[in-house]
C-alpha cells in the first residue's frame, strides 16, 4: 500500500527538519504512481500530487510519526477533502411539490437500475414516485422499469406510440400530478458524451422539464475517460451530482477522484449491488481507503 | 504531440506516458512500453518516434488472430462478462453476422435474473428472424442451457450463442452458478462450450484485468471482444490482458446495431493511439 511505500522513500530522512522539495520529490512520484494505478486520470493526478506538493513543503516533520506516515496523512487529507461536498450538496435536494430527477450516464452505466433503487429509497421516505420510460431506443428498456416499477410499487409513465422524450416527458408530468406523486424520476438511454444530437435530446428535456437533480450514473471501474465523459455531460446539462455504481466490486474508484476534480460536482449515491435495496449514500473516507489501497 | 523527428525528449517522454496512460494501458506497461520505445527510436534511422510507438504496439500485440472455427454441430458459444458490458447486444450482432454467413444460428436466453434481460433478447431475434430458447423468470439458467442444446440438437443448429447474466467477477456465488454452466454443456456436448468469450467495455480502466483473471480462472475464456470502442476511450487493457493471458481479442463493438461488430485488428488499433 502506499504508506509502505512512502516509509521506503523517507528512509534517510530523520526526525528533524523540514519537508522540503527534494525530500519528498520521491514521495510525489510514488503518490502520483498510486493514483494512477487507482486508475485516476493523468493530469488530474498531476495536479492533485502538485497542490499536495505545495501542502507539504515547509511543514516541520514531526517527532511522533515518520515523515512517510506524515505526508500519508496529507495526501489522505487532502483526497477527503476533495471528496466531500460541502453540506446540504452532498444530498439529493428534492424540494416539496413535485421534485424531478434525471438520470443520464453512458451505456450500461446503471441508470435504469438506480432509477429503481431510488424510487424504493423515496417511498421508505415516505414520498410518491413516478418512474417515466425516456429511453424509446434500447430494445425492452421500457419494459424493464415497468418491471422495476411494479417490484418498489411505484408508478411508471411509459408511450410505446412515440419517440418523443420531450413529449414523453410532460405527459408523465400532468399525470403525476394527477395521481399526486411528487417526484418525477425520469430514465433515459444511454448515450456516448460525443454524441452531440443525442447530447441535445437531454439539452431539451432538461430545459423540458427543470430538474432539480441531474444525476450522471457512472461505473466506478470507469477508466481515464472519465474525465471527459464528465466533463461533456456536465458543460451540456450542469450536472448536480454524480451516482457511483458497482462499487459492490473491487474497482479502485480512481473515476469518482477524476469526475469530482474535473467538474466540481459531487458524489451523491453508490450502488453496491444488483437488488433494488443496493443504494448507498456516499461515504468519501471509504473511497479515499479504497483509492490509497 | 505529433511526430517530432530524431530523438525523446523529456516532453516526448511525458506525451507518451499521456497517451498510453489515457488509454487504460496501465502504468506498469506504459513504463515498459516507453522503454522499448526508446530503444526502437535509438536503432532507428531518426524517423519520428510516433512510428517507434506504432511498432512497439504491435509488436506486444502480435498478428491479427485466426477467425474463430465453427466446426462443432452445435458449436457452443458462451458470453460472460460483468453487469452492462453489452454481452446481450454482442450476442445479437454476432447472431446477426453468423447468420448472414449462412449458419443457422439459435439463441440461448441464460440472463433469468435480470429484469427485462428476457424481453430484450426477444426483441432482438424477432428482428433476426432466428429461435431462441428462454424459461421462466428466475429459473435456473443452467436449465435453459441444458433445453437449449436439446433444441439446437433437434433443430441441428450449427451454433448456439448462449448470453448469461451479468455478474461482477468478485461474486464467488455468481461464478460457480457460471462454472456449472460449462459443466453442463460439457456433459450435453462434447467439448461444449467450444468459446467462451469475456465481454469488456472499453470504458473500464485497470479493473478489466482483474475481470478478465477472474473470468479465465474460473471458466477458461478462449477469447475476447471489447465493446464501446465507438466511444473516446481506447480499450488498452485489453493489451495487458492479452499478454498476461494469452487471450486473443476477437471483436470490438461500435455501436447498438447488428453491423457494430468487427474483427479486431492490431494495425486499425495502434494507429488509433499513434496516427
Ligand atoms: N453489481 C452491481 N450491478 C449493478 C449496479 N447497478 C446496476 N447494475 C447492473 O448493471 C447492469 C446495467 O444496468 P442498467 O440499469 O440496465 O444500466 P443502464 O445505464 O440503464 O443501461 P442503458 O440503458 O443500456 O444505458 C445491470 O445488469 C444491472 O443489474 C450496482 O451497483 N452493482
Ligand atoms: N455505443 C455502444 N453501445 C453499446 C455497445 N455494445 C453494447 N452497447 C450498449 O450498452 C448497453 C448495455 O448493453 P447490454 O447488451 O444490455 O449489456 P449486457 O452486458 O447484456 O448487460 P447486463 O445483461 O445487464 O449485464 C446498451 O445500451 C447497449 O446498446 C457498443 O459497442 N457501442
Ligand atoms: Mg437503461
Ligand atoms: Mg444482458
Amino acid at each position: 500500500a502506499l504508506g509502505e511505500k512512502l516509509q521506503k522513500t523517507f528512509r534517510n530522512l530523520r526526525g528533524r527538519g523540514k519537508l522540503s522539495e527534494s525530500n519528498i520529490s520521491q514521495a510525489m512520484r510514488e503518490i502520483r504512481l498510486a493514483l494512477l494505478e487507482a486508475d485516476v486520470n493523468f493530469r488530474v493526478a498531476r495536479d492533485f500530487v502538485a497542490t499536495t506538493q505545495a501542502k507539504c513543503i515547509g511543514q516541520e516533520v514531526l517527532n511522533s510519526i515518520t515523515p512517510g506516515q506524515q505526508v500519508v496523512k496529507i495526501v489522505h487529507d487532502e483526497l477527503i477533502a476533495l471528496m466531500s461536498g460541502e453540506g446540504k450538496d452532498q444530498a439529493l435536494n428534492l424540494p416539496g411539490g413535485m421534485a424531478t430527477v434525471l438520470m443520464v450516464g453512458l451505456h450500461g452505466s446503471g441508470k435504469t437500475t438506480t432509477t429503481g433503487k431510488l424510487a424504493k429509497r423515496l417511498i421508505a421516505e415516505g414520498r410518491k414516485p413516478m418512474l417515466v420510460a425516456c429511453d424509446v431506443y434500447r430494445p425492452a428498456a421500457i419494459d424493464q422499469l415497468e418491471t422495476l416499477g411494479q417490484e418498489v410499487g411505484a408508478p411508471v409513465y411509459s408511450d410505446r406510440a412515440t419517440q418523443d422524450v420531450v413529449a414523453i416527458a410532460a405527459a408523465a408530468r400532468k399525470v403525476a400530478l394527477q395521481q399526486e406523486c411528487n417526484v418525477l424520476l425520469v430514465d433515459t438511454a444511454g448515450r456516448l458524451h460525443i454524441d452531440d444530437e443525442l447530447i441535445d435530446e437531454l439539452v431539451r428535456l432538461r430545459d423540458k422539464l427543470k430538474p432539480h437533480e441531474i444525476l450522471l450514473v457512472a461505473d466506478a471501474a470507469t477508466g481515464q475517460e472519465a474525465v471527459s465523459i464528465a466533463e461533456r455531460f456536465d458543460k451540456a446539462l450542469g450536472v448536480t451530482g454524480v451516482v457511483l455504481t458497482r462499487l459492490d466490486g473491487d474497482a479502485r474508484g480512481g473515476a469518482a477522484l477524476s469526475m469530482r476534480a474535473v467538474t466540481g460536482k459531487p458524489i451523491k449515491l453508490v450502488g453496491v449491488g444488483e437488488k433494488l435495496d443496493a443504494l448507498d449514500v456516499f461515504h468519501p473516507d471509504r473511497l479515499v481507503s479504497r483509492l490509497l489501497g | 504531440l505529433l511526430g517530432k523527428p530524431g530523438r525523446l525528449t523529456d516532453a516526448d517522454i511525458e506525451d507518451l506516458e499521456e497517451v498510453l496512460i489515457g488509454a487504460d494501458f496501465g502504468v506498469g506497461l506504459t513504463f515498459r512500453l516507453i522503454e522499448q520505445i526508446r530503444s526502437v527510436e535509438k536503432a532507428g534511422s531518426g524517423g519520428d518516434w510516433m512510428a517507434a510507438a506504432r511498432s512497439v504496439v504491435l509488436e506486444e500485440l502480435g498478428p491479427k488472430p485466426q477467425m474463430p472455427t465453427m466446426q462443432a454441430t452445435p458449436t457452443v458459444v458462451f458470453l460472460v462478462g460483468v453487469n452492462g458490458a453489452g454481452k446481450t447486444t454482442t450476442a445479437a450482432k454476432l447472431a446477426w453476422r453468423y447468420k448472414n454467413e449462412g449458419k443457422a444460428v439459435l439463441l440461448a436466453a441464460c440472463d433469468t435474473f435480470r429484469a427485462g434481460a428476457i424481453e430484450q433478447l426477444r426483441v432482438w431475434r424477432e428482428r433476426l428472424g432466428i429461435s431462441m430458447v428462454e424459461g421462466a423468470y428466475r429459473a435456473d439458467p443452467a436449465s435453459v442451457l441444458f433445453e437449449a442444446i436439446a433444441k439446437a440438437r433437434e433443430e441441428r443448429s450449427d451454433m448456439l450463442i448462449v448470453d448469461t447474466a451479468g455478474r461482477l467477477h468478485t461474486k464467488r456465488n455468481l461464478m460457480a452458478e457460471l462454472e456449472k454452466m460449462v459443466r453442463v454443456a460439457g456433459r450435453a456436448v462434447p467439448g461444449a462450450p467450444h468459446h467462451t468469450w469475456l465481454v469488456l467495455d472499453a470504458n473500464t480502466g485497470g479493473n478489466a484485468i482483474q475481470q478478465a483473471r477472474q473470468f479465465h480462472q474460473s471458466l477458461g475464456l478462449t477469447g475476447l471482444i471489447v465493446t464501446k470502442m465507438d466511444g473516446t476511450s481506447k480499450g488498452g487493457a485489453l493489451v495487458s490482458i492479452q499478454k498476461e493471458l494469452g487471450l486473443p481479442v476477437l471483436w470490438i463493438g461500435l455501436g447498438e446495431a447488428f453491423e457494430d461488430l468487427e474483427a479486431f485488428d492490431p494495425q486499425q488499433f495502434a494507429e488509433a493511439l499513434f496516427p
